[in-house]
C-alpha cells in the first residue's frame, strides 16, 4: 500500500510545487515508484518537469466531475523519469473548484478514485493550488498525511495556522485519520539574518515538533531546474537544493516508515 | 472620480499584496486619498499594515453576499496611515468564492457597490487572492485597469497569459472597458543573471510593450517591513524597494492620466 502525502499550503509560492517535483525525483532516485498528481490549475508539475503538455488519457478534473466513480489512473501519463508518473496540466481544474461545491459527498471524491493506485506505487504525492477550497480538501481526505510548506514570512506563518485548522476539521467532522508529516521551512536565505531569527522563532514558538529537521535553503538551481523543466536532481545533482531534498526524501521515511 | 485598479495574477508568492500595500502608500505619501480593498481571505493587506485585525464594520464577504445592493464602504477602516482606508481581514471571502458561484450576475456586484467609494476617493486598489475565480472576477468588473505582478520566473509567466485571456473575456463577453495597467517584474534578483536574462527574455517576446518601465528588485526591506507590518515608507523610506515603489506610483499616473 502507498503512502499518500498531500503538499499544501493557502499561502502562494511558498514552495509547494518545487517541494512535490523535488521530493518525488528524490524517491524515484532512491528506488521508489512514485505518482504525483497535480491538483493545481496551473499546471505547474508538468511544466516543472518539462513533460511535453500532451494532455492525459482523460483530465484529472474528469474524474473528480465524473456522476459514478472513476480511477485516478486514467488520468496518469508517464513522465521523461522512469518510475515517476503525472497527472497532465489540467484548467479544468478551476471549473471542478467551483463545480464540486454542490456535490453530495464532494471531499472524497478524489479518496475514492485512489483504491487502485495505492495498490500500484510507493509513494503518492498531491500537489495542492495555494487556497483552502474543493481541490486541497480533496487532496487531504485521500492522503494519509500533509506537508506543509512554509517560507520565512509572517504571511507564510499565519496561513499554517488556517491549514492545521482545516486537519482539525477533516479529523472530527470527517472522520479521517490524517497525520501532520510536518512544517517544512522553504526559501530560507542565509542572508537575512534578523528575519529568519524572527519568523523562525515563531515558527518554533506556533508548531514547535511539527517542525521537520529538513530545511530547504534559497538556492538559484531550484528556479534554474525548474526554468529548464528538469527536477535539481537531472539539473545540478550535487546542489544545496539536490542534497535538501534529498535528506527530505530520508526524514519522510523515518517519520511515515 | 478614483481610478480603481486591480492586483491579479494567478501565480502565488509574486508580490500582489506587496504592490498593493507599497503602492498604497506611495500614493498616499503623494497626497492622494486611497482605498484599499482585499479580496484575499488570507487578509494580509492588514497584517502588512499591521493594521490591528479589528473586524470592521462589516465584513466585505457580507457585502458581495448581500441579497440587495450594498455599499462597500461598509467595509471600510482606517489605515494607521492618514489618508489611507482598508478593509480588515475576512476569512469569510474563502466562502464567498464558491457561494458566489450560483449567484444571478456574480461578476458585478463588488462594481454595483462601488459607486460611492468612487467619488470619495482618489485611486481605489483591488488585491486579489492567487486564483482566477469569482472574487478576482468582482475585482475585474471593479476596476478601469488591471496590474499584474510576475516574479522571473517561468511559471509565472505562464500564469499572465491565462490572466490576459481571462481579461479578453471580460471584454468581449461580458462588455466591461478594461484596461491593462501592464505586467510589473517583480523580485528582480540581480544575482540571477542567466535566470534574469532568460526570464526577462521571454516575458519581452510574450508581452512586449504591455511590460512597465518600474521593476521591482529583490529587496530585503520589503519583507521585513511586511514582518514589522509597516509600509516600506514607514519602515525604510531609502530603501531600493521604497524608490521602486514610488517610480510605481509615478509611472501609473502617467498611464492611467
Ligand atoms: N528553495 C528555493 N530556492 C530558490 N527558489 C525557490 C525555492 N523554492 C521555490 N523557489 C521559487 O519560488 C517560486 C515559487 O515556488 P513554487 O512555484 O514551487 O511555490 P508554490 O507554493 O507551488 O506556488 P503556488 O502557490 O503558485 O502554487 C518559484 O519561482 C520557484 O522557482
Ligand atoms: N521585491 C521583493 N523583495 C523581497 N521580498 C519580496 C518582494 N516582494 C515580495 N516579497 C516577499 O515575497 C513573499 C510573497 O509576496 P506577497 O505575499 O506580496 O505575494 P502575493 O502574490 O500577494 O502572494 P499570494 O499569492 O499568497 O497572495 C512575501 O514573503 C514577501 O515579503
Ligand atoms: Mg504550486
Ligand atoms: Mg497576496
Amino acid at each position: 500500500q502507498a503512502r499518500v502525502v498531500a503538499i499544501a499550503a493557502r499561502k502562494g509560492g511558498v514552495g509547494k510545487t518545487t517541494t512535490a517535483v523535488n521530493l518525488a525525483a528524490a524517491l524515484v532516485e532512491a528506488g521508489q515508484s512514485v505518482f504525483l498528481a497535480d491538483l493545481d490549475p496551473q499546471g505547474h508539475v508538468a511544466s516543472a518537469l518539462r513533460e511535453v503538455a500532451r494532455p492525459g488519457p482523460v483530465p484529472l478534473s474528469e474524474v473528480l466531475l465524473a456522476d459514478r466513480p472513476r480511477d485516478v489512473l486514467d488520468a496518469a501519463i508517464e513522465s521523461g523519469l522512469p518510475g515517476l508518473w503525472l497527472t497532465a496540466p489540467d484548467k479544468g481544474l478551476g471549473d471542478a473548484e467551483s463545480r464540486l461545491t454542490g456535490r453530495v459527498g464532494r471531499e472524497t471524491i478524489l479518496q475514492a478514485a485512489m483504491a487502485t493506485a495505492r495498490t500500484r506505487y510507493d509513494t503518492i504525492l498531491l500537489d495542492c493550488p495555494p487556497m483552502l477550497g474543493n481541490l486541497t480538501l480533496n487532496a487531504l481526505l485521500a492522503a494519509d498525511a500533509v506537508l506543509v510548506p512554509c517560507d520565512m514570512s509572517i504571511l507564510a506563518l499565519e496561513g499554517v495556522a488556517d491549514l492545521l485548522d482545516l486537519v482539525v476539521t477533516v479529523r472530527e467532522r470527517l472522520r479521517h485519520p490524517l497525520d501532520v508529516l510536518g512544517v517544512l521551512r522553504t526559501r530560507v536565505d542565509g542572508r537575512n539574518k534578523s528575519l529568519n531569527d524572527e519568523v523562525g522563532q515563531a515558527l518554533a514558538d506556533n508548531f514547535g515538533d511539527l517542525l521537520l529537521d529538513t530545511v530547504i535553503p534559497v538556492n538559484s538551481a531550484l528556479a534554474a531546474a525548474q526554468s529548464a523543466g528538469q527536477s535539481i536532481f537531472a539539473f545540478r545533482p550535487r546542489s544545496a537544493g539536490a542534497d535538501a531534498y534529498r535528506a527530505l526524501a530520508a526524514e519522510m521515511g523515518r517519520r511515515l516508515g
